[in-house]
């Protein structure tokens, strides 16, 4: 049963992309199947796992024409990671989409065909709470998301709690919220602490155990287009994305 | 003659709402007599100046009818700086705008009434380039384009750079990029070198000469609803925040 899993928060900057590399990138490692899905039109996805972005071959096409879903999947330099691209033509097929029927349902059609080739399809999702976002929601069935240490990401949290509940009532009776990831955390700063334990006291039982340590190397590794087990496999950022990927697992003997 | 700036980029939590809050809290020191206009559903510029969150007079409410806005002029802590406050409404109101005719000029339609009142009038931008940056980008001046050193968010300057030609050549002939501005600085992490000096390369005379440093004491300010430099003049983000206002009153006098 494949697990699909979006990383969301219309909080710019969390670590969405981050998450959705590396997370992806210790599944393949861990010998599940996946496929990541860059559903942002920066493209940042596609870049960070040192793909090329596509306009004809990529998650855009897709959404406009589900059958041509087969020619999108791109493989990465891990073997058991795939990737449908992005490309920033996306934003115009979101604009293209809203006047569409069923709109929400277009990532669900287009890659609802594919995903039985997979253990794990991971989405990673634009800054926002529009169409994209709703049909990463339409689609999967719980969403991790990221969240910094700091206060204006705090602020966030109700807006992406609420959409999932609405989202749930009204589309996808399956969407959950999977967890809440703590992203550069930095220990020896005291508002990291303050809003962890904050955050802690209202979501409690959503929380990774283990928060995402501030770790330059996750960074450059995004910008050599590999991911941090390639960079430098005994960083900081790499123990934390294992640790991740060990309790997502876990999570899916639970179910 | 009232100065608009729009603080602009896609790429999320590259530091817009709290350039947009300390530049506005700056310029109003300066005895500026400031309007931030929060144009993003998450109000951070509204809760990081301490500012209630508003439905019926928040921006959201402007653009819908536009004869509304001098009742949503809200002042601050501070004597010289209103805020036209945002809430998480302000996203329904983008979806309900795609349809309306001219839906890209509304912000004009509404700030444009009560702008002589300031001496500058500063836009935050939700990070992406939808419907409510691009009527920022038709209202303003310029374009205040707040960067972090790091390698997704310099993928993205080419695209912000080609939305704000392509809205002079179609919507709106005065717009221009004010300059780029460099947040989270820290001179000790090769990458933000790296990623300075290749920016620097292809947009140097756009670039502001000093880059803002990272500085948690900015986000501590930010969790208590006041400026940097009321929670601590003394700090590097104070400094750095001095020092843009000094450059942006400057270009000013070039005009
Ligand atoms: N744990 C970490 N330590 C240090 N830097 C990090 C960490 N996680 C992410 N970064 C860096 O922080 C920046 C923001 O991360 P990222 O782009 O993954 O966030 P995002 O939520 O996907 O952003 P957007 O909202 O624009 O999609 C990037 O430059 C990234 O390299
Ligand atoms: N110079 C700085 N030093 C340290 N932290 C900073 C600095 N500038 C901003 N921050 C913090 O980084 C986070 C992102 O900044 P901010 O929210 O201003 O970015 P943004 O571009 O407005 O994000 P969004 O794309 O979600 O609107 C916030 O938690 C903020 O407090
Ligand atoms: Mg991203
Ligand atoms: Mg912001």
């Amino acid at each position: 049963m494949t697990r699909k899993i979006a990383i969301c928060n219309q909080k710019g900057g969390v670590g969405k992309t981050t998450t959705a590399i590396n997370m992806a990138a210790a599944l393949a490692l861990a010998g599940k199947r996946c496929l990541l899905v860059d559903l942002d039109p920066q493209a940042n996805a596609t870049s960070g796992l040192g793909s090329r972005r596509s306009r004809e071959r990529g998650i855009g096409a897709a959404l406009l024409e589900p059958e041509l879903t087969p020619e999108c999947l791109t493989t990465t330099r891990y073997e058991l990671l795939d990737i449908i691209p992005s490309h920033a033509a996306l934003a115009m097929v979101e604009q293209s989409l809203v006047k569409v029927r069923k709109k929400e349902r277009r990532l669900a059609q287009a890659v609802g065909c594919v995903e039985a080739r997979y253990d794990y399809v991971l989405i990673d999702c634009p800054p926002s709470l529009g169409l994209l976002p709703l049909n990463a929601l339409v689609y999967a069935d719980s969403v991790l998301i990221p969240i910094q240490c700091e206060y204006f990401a705090m602020e966030g949290l109700g807006q992406i709690i609420a959409a999932i509940r609405e989202t749930r009532e009204k589309l996808n009776p399956r969407i959950r919220a999977e967890g809440v990831l703590f992203t550069m955390f930095d220990a020896d700063v005291e508002l990291s602490h303050e809003v962890m334990g904050e955050v802690t006291r209202h979501f409690g039982d959503l929380v990774y155990r283990q928060p995402i340590p501030r770790d330059v190397l996750l960074a450059e590794a995004a910008s050599h287009g590999i991911s941090i087990f390639e960079y430098n496999i005994g960083s900081n950022g790499a123990r934390g994305y294992v640790e991740l990927a060990r309790e997502v697992i876990e999570h899916e003997r639970q179910e």
